[in-house]
Formats: structure tokens, sequence, C-alpha cells
């Protein structure tokens, strides 16, 4: 691999979070992992690399990062000590139609590896551009990833999305943790019904089927949509990840 | 505007069906307008240029494509008469991590325009790819629109991306005929209950604020999600959308 970290960094596992489709909460699981290893003590961090919105900094509400000191580039520390560098958070205006092409992106993920100090790192948690298309691929070939953890929602459509997702995590040779799906069902908060908005879960057919592992489940929760739009998603505390942080 | 099209080919409008972030539903709201149009008797057609995802041969149930006859190309016709090209289902095993770069995917938005005959349709839904990133804006430049329709989800964060699209309209002069927020809410099928899964509506405010005209707020449905899967988008006959074909 061929670019260095930064020599004060030290960094012990680097997760790629990716999923086919934008939308089905990629970013989320990227930060509920990252929260939930943080609160069992293990030292995280996330590297944001998904350039389709600022759901990261949205989700810790992250107005600005205050990067340099004379050693090099340092995170932005959340209120639980989570170290988080952004891409959307270098973009002057956000509201500028962007051009990110594959190696602009990659250039800039790079620079995270290689100027950053990531200080005490144990797992740190890559939020991938969504889709297996130029820009993902790219990213995937600039960070040594320990593995994948792919994220995908009920419905029949995105399976297919998952194999793609499946064949390119083969093609670069990285191992998949496993499978996370998200917007599972519905709890109606008056009768307690379960409403599957998208269908029937049909993760453990498709884990089975490909051999992998299921870390969680996750429901639809519109205190999960206030918390991420509140910039307080470190105070959430369900544990539907329990599985995937063992 | 370089790019002729094909000359037994007649298309009256052409509309952009656009998208800050992937998942938000933008194909279903493509699908759904082609349907009412077509319902309301008006010839209307589907140009799929979302290249994350089969989301609309899916949704109408399109296995593959006949193509070519001795006069050019000609479309997929649904069981209700939409004349449909997808990029989508060019590709050769929709399983394999595809590059598409946007030159080439431009590229084939202009074949479909130049070489594809559209016989007598009044109104042409391009599905956009999502976002305001490279892709889309040379798919914009491609094509030509008359105008495009914006799709959002309730959620604050969207809102930014949204004033990612209006500028990339402004900037390339094309008029924005609406917005269209999906995912509203949802109705609990037992007791009645509205529950606002992504927090409470906000497109009215967003609309006011950029001057736009609300056409419409489609809920979160398990029955449209069943529809598409099942490939019968055609049969939904609930009419959300009714202020937008006018
Ligand atoms: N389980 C869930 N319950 C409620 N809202 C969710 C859930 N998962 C995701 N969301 C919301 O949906 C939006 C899209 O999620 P995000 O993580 O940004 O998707 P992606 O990264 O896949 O594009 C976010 O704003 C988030 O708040
Ligand atoms: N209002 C809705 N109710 C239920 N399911 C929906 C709704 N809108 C979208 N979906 C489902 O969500 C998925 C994502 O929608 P899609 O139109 O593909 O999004 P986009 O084109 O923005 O990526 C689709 O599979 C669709 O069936
Ligand atoms: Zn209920």
């Amino acid at each position: 691999f061929s670019v260095k970290p930064h020599p004060l960094s030290s960094v012990d596992k680097v997760i790629g979070i990716v999923s086919g489709k934008g939308g089905v909460g990629k970013s989320l699981v990227t930060s509920l992992l990252a929260v939930e290893m943080q609160k069992q003590g293990h030292s995280s961090a996330i590297l944001d690399a998904d350039i389709t919105g600022p759901s990261i900094p949205k989700a810790f509400g992250i107005k600005e990062m205050v990067m340099t000191n004379e050693q090099g580039i340092t995170p932005f520390t959340s209120k639980t000590g989570i170290d988080i560098m952004s891409i959307n958070l270098l973009l002057e205006d956000p509201t500028d139609p962007i051009i990110w092409r594959g190696p602009a992106v990659a250039n800039v993920v790079k620079q995270f590896w290689s100027e950053v100090i990531w200080s005490g790192i144990e797992y740190m948690f890559v939020d991938m551009p969504p889709g297996t298309g130029d820009v993902p691929l790219t990213v995937f070939q600039s960070l040594p990833l320990n593995g994948i953890i792919i994220v995908t929602s009920p419905q029949e459509l995105v399976s297919m999305i998952v194999e793609k997702a499946i064949n390119m995590a083969e093609q670069m040779n990285i191992p998949i943790i496993g499978i996370v799906e998200n917007m599972s069902y519905l709890s109606c908060p008056d009768c307690g019904k379960k409403i599957e908005v998208f269908g029937k879960s049909k993760v453990e057919e498709v884990a089975a089927k490909y051999g992998l592992k299921v870390l969680g489940k996750i429901p639809l929760e519109p205190s999960i949509a206030a918390l991420c739009d509140a910039g307080e998603i470190e105070s959430y505390n369900k544990d539907w990840l329990k599985e995937a942080i063992k």
C-alpha cells in the first residue's frame, strides 16, 4: 500500500462502510458504529468520504473543522471523543454544485490519511461514497481497508445492488465483515403495530446466499432522524448494533 | 442545442427529475409522473439516466429491452403505453461494478436522444443521476430540458441539498417547475396515526424561501414499495401528484 500515514498517527483497524444506493442509511450506520465502539471504551474515528452530502457533520453537530497545529492537521473531536474528518467540511460553500471526479476525491482521502494526526485510534470507520462506480472504487484503492460492512434496506431491488458491492470487495480482495439491514420496520408509537414499510426483511436470505454475517437490523425510528437533524446522534442509546461491535 | 433528435422522433416537452441525495424517491416520482400523465391521455416517456441502480426497469417489470428495427432503435413500451429507455438495461451484467464516468453517461444519454425513435411523445421525464456533481451536470448539458422537478424528503439536511440543485438549475438556465416532497409521513394501517418518520414536513417553508411551487406530498406507503418490487407501479392509483400534472 503506497500512502504512509502521518508519522504521529496510530490506527489499528480501518473499516469501510459501503452501500449500493444512496439513502439506505450508510452514514447513519457509520455514525452508530463509531458511537457504540467509543461507548465500549475503544477509541474510534470517522473518515467521511461520502461526497453526496454532509450527513456525518450534521449528525454530530459539527459546524466547522479546526484543523492545523505545528505538527500537522488534527481532526475534530466529538462530545464523546470520536475523531472526525469530513470531506464535506472542506467545501467552501456546501450549496455550490461541486464537481468531484474520482481522482479528486481520492486525493483528499489520501491527504486525510497521510497528513492528519490520528492518535491512538483502535477503529476507524470510513463512510464511503455510495455505489460501486468510479468514485467509491478510487477511494477503496486509496486506503488500507481491513474489512467492509455492507448497509442495505429490505427491498428486493437492493439485494442486486448488494451483489455489486460484494463483487467490488472481492475484486479488491477485502474481507466482508458482515451486513446491516436498516429501515427494517417501523413500530407505531400509538398501537405498537410493526409496519414493514419496505417489505419483509430479506437480510437473512441474502446473507445466507453469500455466506455473510448479519450484524444488525435497525428499525425506522423518528427519534433517529430527529437526533441526526439536531446533531445529537451520540445520545442515541439503543444497541441494535451490539452484534456488530463484537 | 447541438444534438438533434432522430428524424422520426417527436417530443414536445422534456422534464428532468432531480434530487440532492440518492434514496429520497426520485425514480419513484419519475415513474408516478409518467403513469399519471399517461392516464390523463398525454403520451408519456421515461429516459432513465440514473446509473445508481435499476429502479425504473424494476418498477415497470422490464427484464430486457427489445431495441432495433431497420429505421432505428425503438424504446420498450410499458403495459399502459409509456415508452421507456434505461441506461441500466444496457449494462451486460448489472452486478458488475461499473465505471461510469460523466462523459460515458452523457454519451449514452445523447444516443438515447439522437438514435431512439420517440414517436408522438408529449412529455418525456428524465430520471437524472442523483446529486449535483460531475455526472448529473454532464447529463444536464446533453439534453434540451424544458424544466426540472426537484424531489426531496422532509429532513432538514436535505434542504441544503435542495439549494445545490437550485444553484445547478440556475447555472444551466433551466426553469424549476416545482418541488415534490416524498416520504412525508406514514399512516398506521391499524390505528391511523400519522407518523412523521423523517420529522415535520418543511417543504412549504423551503418552497416559499426559494419561490417554488409545491407539486405534491407523497406519504411512505408499503403498497408503493410492494408495487415497485413487483414491477407493477402502473397499477398505483392514488393521485398525490395531481397538482404536478396540471
Ligand atoms: N433507521 C432510521 N430511522 C430514521 N431515520 C433514518 C434511519 N436511517 C437513516 N435515517 C435518515 O435517513 C437519512 C438518510 O440516511 P443517510 O445515513 O444519510 O443515508 P446514506 O448515507 O445511505 O445516503 C438521514 O438523514 C437519516 O437521518
Ligand atoms: N413514498 C414511498 N413509499 C414507500 N416506498 C417508497 C416511497 N418512495 C420511494 N420508495 C422506495 O424507496 C426506494 C428508493 O426509491 P428510489 O425512487 O429508487 O430513490 P432514488 O431514485 O431517489 O434513489 C425504492 O425502492 C422505492 O420503492
Ligand atoms: Zn398504530
